[in-house]
């Protein structure tokens, strides 16, 4: 899933 | 990762160093507001659902508990330590809290970039993270003496934020699947900005080597 992937921040 | 990102990680992990230090070391939290440490533990726990489930990097995971447990070793401090706690000023900490959460939480229900439960608490903690400084700022302009650590600490939690910021241009440019991401960076960006007139001041103040102290 891409949205839920990208959260690849803190 | 980027060099903006992980400077951006390091002055908001050297921020809650700063706070630690100042609360573990001096035994005192006087000018730091309990209401925003909530709202970072509440925007920790939202953001981190994932922590055991999605697996990113070891550096991911690490910093995750190590801001987790840096948040709820704070608020241990703050409400249970027996010197500690009797130093937090709780009447010049007044603001609303409950607003902002409230307020984030229907902002987060109502703009999304999906309607699933992770998506929407992760949107709720960026968007609350955005404004969770506003207490702590609040209590500032009400201290007449602020100390270093306390100056510093709120000094790198905005550079971190503006740090994120170069890094979200850089990786913008850089990198082929990064546009949907508007949502964080308008987020960010005023978060940022809440920052300006304490930098204002607070750079004022360093430059003159005074002590700082922000107007009413």
């Amino acid at each position: 899933d891409e949205i839920e992937d990208s959260h690849d921040e803190l | 990762m980027n060099i903006f990102r992980f400077a951006g990680d390091m002055m908001h992990l050297l921020s809650v160093v700063v706070l630690l230090l100042k609360i573990h070391k001096m035994k005192s939290c006087a000018g730091i507001s309990l209401k925003t440490q909530e709202l970072y533990a509440l925007v920790f726990i939202c953001r981190y659902l994932d922590i055991f489930t999605g697996f990113i990097s070891l550096y991911n995971t690490i910093m995750k508990i190590v801001f987790l447990a840096s948040a709820f070793s704070i608020l241990w401090y703050m409400r249970s330590h027996k010197v500690v706690r009797q130093t937090y000023d709780k009447d010049q900490d007044t603001f609303r809290h409950y607003f902002l959460i409230l307020a984030c939480m229907v902002l987060a229900l109502l703009v999304h970039h999906k309607f699933t439960f992770r998506e929407v608490m992760w949107t709720f903690s960026i968007y609350l993270e955005a404004v969770a400084i506003l207490p702590q700022l609040v209590m500032l302009q009400r201290t007449r003496n602020i100390d270093n650590l306390t100056g510093n600490y709120v000094f790198f939690l905005g550079t971190y934020r503006g740090l994120y910021m170069l890094n979200w241009v850089y990786r913008y440019l850089t990198e082929v699947h990064y546009h949907h991401r508007w949502l964080t960076w308008i987020s960010g960006f005023i978060q940022t900005a809440l920052y300006a007139d304490f930098f204002y001041y607070y750079v004022k103040s360093w430059r003159n080597n005074e002590k700082l102290q922000l107007p009413a």
